[in-house]
């Protein structure tokens, strides 16, 4: 992913390289050890931003809230905002157990530990990608619920009904999972996560396989896998230069040798 | 004399312009802020530069010790300096990035583009 690919092209670079402020002033050390870092990093981190990929509804929440306010609207009006001004997305973690077929139940994991408490939270909706089925016919017709429940308690947080006639077509499911978050300090829990998926026949227990709704996750682009997209309100204004020094923090301890892996980079990170 | 002084005066004044907004292109692959930053690449933050001068226009709208501050200094430049040319009202920017979790965030910044610039 190129963001220049979405964007308008930028203009031509004036002053490259220059870290000289206003008037000749130096850079405060604060500043000149964000340069300093970003100078001395700045091929691995590259090959780091390269890795991660937005998913098509980020790129669609960022083109629509900077077109608004280009025309002067704030973007927290818009009902989908749910008067957010920061809105995360956290990757699924999860995998299929491919010993177990069918797919009774599927578990989503997010490491939401990067969430500050410092933010309000005002909204969670898990968006889960469903293929086609490769095996779908279309004689294959019914009502379908699909429920997303919380992996200790089992509680159920949202559901919906599904059409296989409808589903002939690969979409995004929405579910709300906001009361997960209700009460919860997520950076008290390990910052993890988990939900469960699980899809029943028509108005029955019966639980089905989620293979056959095309919901396994054999063969998905890093775009097609599930996001838990969390809505945020910032308590105070936000200083930007405090994102870098995370950026910062989190990079420090970065070595060559550890750039083998991203992935396991991340973890170890977390750790 | 007198021609020659005012003359002199606006000379001065010429050399640079009243308080106004003028350009401030930002592009962040400049800064080294791409590699977290997604979008945008580059915007137009704008800046304040300008003089705070006796006597202050209403659409600076200045503090009141701000006139203070600028009438003092063109009684005596020497003993108080003029008052700042700063923003006095910005607006925020749509930025999509990385954050320390590799999570893909979108967040409103607030004064992040200077609508105003005024005297204080």
């Amino acid at each position: 992913f190129h963001s220049a690919a979405i964007l308008t092209p930028s203009v031509p670079r004036r002053n490259k390289g220059t870290r000289v402020l206003y008037d000749g002033q130096e850079s405060p050390k604060f500043l000149k050890e964000i340069f300093a870092s970003s100078q001395s990093q700045s091929h691995q981190q590259d090959d780091f931003k390269d890795a991660i990929i937005p998913h098509d509804y980020m790129l669609s929440i960022y083109r629509t809230y900077s077109a608004a306010e280009k025309l002067g609207l704030n973007a927290s009006f818009f009902r989908s905002s749910k008067s957010a001004n920061t809105i995360t997305s956290f990757v699924d973690r999860g995998k299929d157990d491919l010993l177990h077929s069918p797919l009774r139940r599927q578990k989503y994991l997010f490491d939401v530990s990067a969430l500050s408490d410092k933010e309000e939270l005002v909204g969670a909706e898990l968006r889960i990608f469903r293929k086609v089925p490769g095996d779908f016919q279309t004689a294959q017709t019914g009502l379908y619920g699909i429920q997303i429940l919380s992996c200790r308690s089992e509680r159920l947080l949202d559901s919906r009904s599904l059409d296989l006639q409808d589903a002939q077509k690969p979409g995004w499911e929405v579910l709300d999972v906001w009361e997960m978050f209700k009460n919860r300090h997520h950076s008290s829990q390990g910052g993890r996560l988990c939900v469960q998926l699980r899809a029943t026949l028509g108005k029955t227990e019966t639980e089905i396989d989620l293979k056959h709704l095309g919901f396994d996750r054999n063969d998905r682009a890093q775009q097609e896998k599930a996001i838990l997209v969390v809505f945020t309100r910032s308590k105070k204004r936000e200083n930007l230069f405090n994102e870098m020094k995370e950026k910062i923090k989190s990079r420090g301890s970065r070595t060559k040798e550890e750039d083998d892996s991203l992935q396991f980079k991340a973890r170890r990170r977390r750790r | 004399t007198a021609l020659n002084s005012r003359h002199g005066k606006r000379h001065g004044k010429k050399s640079r312009s009243r308080c106004s907004k003028k350009a401030l292109h930002v592009n962040f692959k400049d800064l080294g802020w791409d590699d977290w930053i997604i979008a945008p690449l580059d915007y137009e933050a704008y800046h304040c530069e300008g003089v705070c001068d006796f006597p202050l226009r209403s659409h600076l709208e200045p503090t009141n010790h701000a006139i203070i501050q600028t009438l003092m200094n063109s009684m005596d430049p020497g003993s108080t300096p003029p008052s700042c040319c700063v923003p006095t009202k910005l607006s925020p920017i749509s930025i999509l990035y990385i954050d320390s979790g590799n999570n893909v965030v979108y967040k409103q910044y607030e004064d992040m583009v200077v609508e105003q610039c005024g005297c204080r």
